[in-house]
C-alpha cells in the first residue's frame, strides 16, 4: 500500500471532449468499490489525465430523484472537504456519475475493516475536516441531513470529505427552516424527528452522534428498535458515552456541545472549529497508520478472495458475508473496552457487548426519508429527470420490519391460534382485558407485539404512498426535461 | 399526518406492552405470595 505524501493534481471537471464520448472510451473501469444507497460504485482510470476517479452507476429505473439532488448539490460545491463531482453519462440503462475518488473509503468502512474503533487523535482529525466541510456547506445554505461515519470519506492523504448528498437540502431565505423528516434514525437531531423545523445545526447534532460512533463503534440507541429510538431521541436527555471514564474532558465537552437538544443553543460549525478538542487536533498525518492498516487489510482480503476463487471453482461458499462478526477492539487501549458479538468469549471488565441483532439492525438501516420535500427540485434549476416508471425506493428499515415479520410468521407457522394475526391489540382504552388472560397468553401476546406493530406501520406507509403517488406523478410530468448534465 | 399516525401506533403499542408487562409482573408476585 502506497501512501501519498504530496497533494496530487486535482481534476476540476471532465473535458468537453470526454463528455461527448461513450464512458467506456473515457474510463477504464478497474474494480468495484462497493454498493451505495442507489447503485454500485467503481474505481476507474480517467484515460485523458491518468487520474483515478469513482464512478457511481445508478440504474435509471431506480429512484433518480435523490441521485439527481445529489449531483446538483455536489455540482454547486467547490471545497476540498466535499467530494467533487466531475460529470455524468447515460449508458444504456445506467446513469454513470463520475466523482472524486477517496482511496481509503468511508470512516465506517475503516472501522469495520480493522475491527477497531478510533482513537481521540484520529477522531479529532476527522471531525476537524468534517467541520470545515460543514462550515462550507452551511455557508452555502445547504444542509447535509445524513452526517454519519458512513458518509465521511477519507482519501489516502487522510483528508476527510463529506459524501452522499442524496438527502441534502437547500435552505432559501424565505424558507429558513425545513420540516422534512429525513436522515438515518440514530443520527437524527430531535428537532428533525419532531418536525418542528430545522436548520444547519441539525448536521451538528449528527456530527456529535458520529463522534460517539467513531469512538464506540455504534451510535447511541443502536441496540434499540429504530422506530422506538425515534421517539426516545426527542424525549430523553442528550445521549452520552457508554463509559465516560474512557474519554478526555475536551472530547466529552465537544460532544456535549454538539448534542444540545435546543437547536438555538447548539454551536455552529464555525464555533466548534474553535473548540479546544478541535484546535488541538493533530495534522492529517495522524490518520496515516489507520489508513495504511485498513488498505493493507483490504488488499489482503482481496488477494485471499482472488485466491479462493481460483482454488475453489465449485465451492458453494464463495459469497460468504464479508462482515466480520468477531471482536472489535477499542483503539489504543489493549483489551479494555472490547466490543464483542454476543455469545463470543470475553469476560474483560469494561466490555461492551454488541448484540447480534443490533448489528443486523444497524447494517440494514438505511437513510430514512419520510415527507418528500419536492420543493427542492423546484429550486434547483439544473436538475433533470427522465424516467416515467420510477418507484420510490423502499427505506431499508421497512425491509428490516418485513424480515422480522417473515421470521415471526415462520415461528408462528402451524401453531394455529398462536399466529400473530389472531392476537391483535385490544381497541383503545380496553387494556384491562389483559387481566383476564393466562400467563401463557400474556407471553404469547408480548411475543407477537412487535411484528403486529410493524405490520400496522407498513400498512399506513402503503396507504400514504398510494395517496402521494398521483401527486408525485403530476410533479414529475411537469419536471421532465432534457437529460443533459 | 403520517408521522402522527406512526406516533399514535407506536405509543398505543408501548401502552399495550406496558400493560402486558405489568400484568406478567403482577402474576409473578401473586405466584410468589401464594408460594
Amino acid at each position: 500500500v502506497q501512501m501519498r505524501s504530496h497533494p496530487r493534481r486535482t481534476l476540476k471537471k471532465l473535458s468537453e471532449d470526454s463528455l461527448t464520448k461513450q464512458p467506456e472510451e473515457v474510463f477504464d473501469v478497474l474494480e468495484k468499490l462497493g454498493e451505495g444507497s442507489y447503485g454500485c460504485v467503481f474505481k476507474a482510470h480517467y484515460k485523458e489525465t491518468g487520474e483515478i476517479v469513482a464512478i457511481k452507476q445508478v440504474p435509471v429505473e431506480s429512484d433518480l430523484q435523490e441521485i439527481i439532488k445529489e449531483i446538483s448539490i455536489m455540482q454547486q460545491c467547490n471545497s476540498p472537504h466535499v467530494v467533487r463531482y466531475y460529470g455524468s453519462y447515460f449508458k444504456k440503462n445506467d446513469l454513470w456519475i463520475v466523482m472524486e475518488y477517496c482511496g481509503a473509503g468511508s470512516v465506517s468502512d475503516i472501522i469495520r475493516i480493522r475491527n477497531k474503533t478510533l482513537t481521540e487523535d484520529e477522531i479529532a482529525a476527522i471531525v476537524q475536516s468534517t467541520l470545515k466541510g460543514l462550515e462550507y456547506l452551511h455557508f452555502m445554505r445547504k444542509i447535509h441531513r445524513d452526517i454519519k461515519a458512513g458518509n465521511i470519506l477519507l482519501n489516502t492523504e487522510g483528508h476527510a470529505k463529506l459524501a452522499d448528498f442524496g438527502v441534502a437540502g437547500q435552505l432559501t431565505d424565505t424558507m429558513a427552516k425545513r420540516n422534512t423528516v429525513i436522515g438515518t434514525p440514530f443520527w437524527m437531531a430531535p428537532e428533525v424527528i419532531q418536525e418542528i423545523g430545522y436548520n444547519c445545526v441539525a448536521d451538528i447534532w449528527s456530527l456529535g452522534i458520529t463522534a460517539i460512533e467513531m469512538a464506540e463503534g455504534k451510535p447511541p440507541y443502536a441496540e434499540i428498535h429504530p422506530m422506538r429510538a425515534i421517539f426516545m431521541i426527542p424525549t430523553n436527555p442528550p445521549p452520552t458515552f457508554r463509559n465516560p471514564d474512557l474519554w478526555s474532558e475536551p472530547f466529552k465537552d465537544f460532544v456535549k456541545q454538539c448534542l444540545v437538544k435546543n437547536p438555538e443553543n447548539r454551536a455552529t460549525a464555525t464555533q466548534l472549529l474553535q473548540h479546544p478538542f478541535i484546535k488541538s487536533a493533530k495534522p492529517n498525518a495522524v490518520l496515516r497508520a489507520l489508513i495504511t492498516d485498513a488498505m493493507e487489510i483490504k488488499l489482503k482480503r482481496q488477494e485471499e478472495e482472488e485466491q479462493r476463487e481460483q482454488d475453489a471453482d465449485d465451492d458453494d461458499n464463495s459469497d460468504e458475508d464479508e462482515v466480520d462478526q468477531g471482536t472489535m477492539v477499542r483503539a489504543g487501549t489493549g483489551d479494555s473496552g472490547t466490543i464483542r458479538a454476543a455469545g463470543s468469549r470475553s469476560g474483560t471488565a469494561r466490555t461492551m457487548i454488541e448484540h447480534e441483532d443490533t448489528g443486523t439492525m444497524q447494517s440494514q438501516l438505511g437513510t430514512m426519508v419520510i415527507n418528500s420535500d419536492d420543493e427542492d427540485e423546484e429550486e434547483a434549476g439544473t436538475m433533470k429527470r427522465r424516467d416515467e416508471t420510477m418507484q420510490p425506493a423502499k427505506p431499508s428499515f421497512l425491509e428490516y420490519f418485513e424480515q422480522k415479520e417473515k421470521e415471526a410468521n415462520v415461528q408462528n407457522d402451524g401453531k394455529g391460534e398462536n399466529n400473530a394475526d389472531n392476537r391483535k391489540m385490544p381497541p383503545d382504552g380496553s387494556l384491562e382485558v389483559v387481566s383476564t388472560w393466562t400467563v401463557e397468553e400474556l407471553r404469547l401476546r408480548l411475543a407477537s407485539l412487535d411484528p403486529q406493530m410493524e405490520q400496522e406501520i407498513e400498512q399506513i406507509r402503503q396507504r400514504y404512498q398510494t395517496k402521494r403517488q398521483p401527486i408525485l406523478d403530476a410533479i414529475e410530468a411537469k419536471k421532465r426535461r432534457q437529460q443533459n448534465f | 399526518l403520517f408521522m402522527k399516525e406512526l406516533e399514535h401506533i407506536v405509543k398505543s403499542y408501548e401502552a399495550y406492552r406496558q400493560a402486558l408487562l405489568s400484568e406478567v409482573e403482577a402474576r409473578k408476585q401473586r405466584q410468589q405470595w401464594y408460594a
